[in-house]
């Protein structure tokens, strides 16, 4: 899960400019 | 019934694929003939124009409120990228292919989300493992965003930034090497592959079946994907039959076109790895790094 840390984020809608 | 509820699968991801892709291939065709009310896009053919046009290629103007704000999230991280690029006193030359290359992957990254956001519109893909939506969208990403750049291309160019600039083909063949090669296997696959002449509704339906590919690598589980691919894939049938009647054999010729794509994915990924070698100062955006590393 951690290599694809933003993809899981896209994907359940929590991308954020910090988690970027 | 069974052809009703394909046509209403049909509408479903047509009118997702308009809301989340902002330059659709019916503008951008009229963009490229000339038929826009709009001003024609600004052309970059050489250096200078490129250094001219570089404020247009940070994708200043944003097309809705919903893209500009995503688009800020996408930029803020990368904005460190070019900071800390300034820095370096390089030939201004060699800087200007690397600061192009940094706003290509600013625009992909943002592509990228767009694509998650269709993908999630298809109708059973959030209700599939969460694991397996990462691996289909890892591995199906690239390929869809090199399908979209075929309604911007032509023969002599393509479009970029939302439409407002067309680049030059020669120009960037005139780029050195690796960055020279990177745009050219596309425009060979998108020339071929407009002649067979598809609309936005089509596209929809070919991005979905696209990215319902059940053979990608560490699915975990893939029947359900082969389920609603093989769904959508009856509904591309039949679209391209209401669609396109004369046009025979080109529900075929459009899944041998899936083929050809993994190569093209195969050796984008390996020109990249080349760049991360020989660039030193290059980064690569962190959500594409995810999506290449250990890809092919």
């Amino acid at each position: 899960k951690e290599k694809h840390k933003i993809l899981h984020q896209l994907l359940q809608n929590s991308t954020s400019p910090v988690d970027l | 019934p069974e052809a009703a509820d394909l046509r209403a699968l049909s509408r479903h991801l047509y009118e997702a694929y308009l809301k989340y892709f902002p330059l659709t291939k019916a503008k951008a065709r009229a963009i490229l003939s000339g038929k826009t009310a709009d001003n024609a896009p600004f052309v970059i053919h050489d250096m200078k124009s490129l250094l001219e046009g570089e404020q247009f290629i940070n994708c200043k103007q944003i097309p809705t409120p919903e893209h500009q704000q995503q688009m800020s999230a996408l930029t803020v991280a990368h904005g460190g990228l070019s900071g800390a690029h300034q820095g370096l006193e390089c030939n201004i030359l060699d800087a200007v292919e690397l600061r192009f290359f940094h706003s290509c992957q600013s625009r992909s990254a943002e592509a990228v989300r767009e694509v998650t956001e269709f993908a999630k519109s298809i109708p059973g893909f959030i209700e599939l493992d969460l694991n397996d939506q990462v691996t289909l969208l890892k591995y199906g990403v690239i390929e869809v965003l090199i399908i979209m750049m075929a309604p911007l291309m032509n023969k002599d160019g393509t479009l970029i930034a939302y439409g407002q600039i067309f680049m030059t083909r020669e120009f960037l063949k005139s780029l050195r090497k690796p960055f020279c090669q990177m745009l050219e296997p596309k425009f060979e696959f998108s020339v071929k592959f407009n002649t067979l002449e598809l609309d936005d509704s089509d596209m929809a339906l070919f991005l979905a079946v696209v990215i319902l590919s059940g053979d990608r690598p560490g699915l975990l589980n893939v029947k359900p994907i082969e389920q609603l691919q093989e769904t959508v894939l009856h509904a591309l049938e039949l679209q391209l039959k209401l669609n396109h009647p004369d046009s025979l054999q080109l529900f075929a010729k459009l899944l041998q076109k899936m083929t050809d794509l993994r190569q093209i994915v195969t050796d984008h990924v390996h020109l990249i790895q080349l760049l991360k070698k020989s660039e030193m100062e290059m980064c690569l955006h962190p959500l594409l790094q995810e999506i290449i590393k250990d890809l092919y």
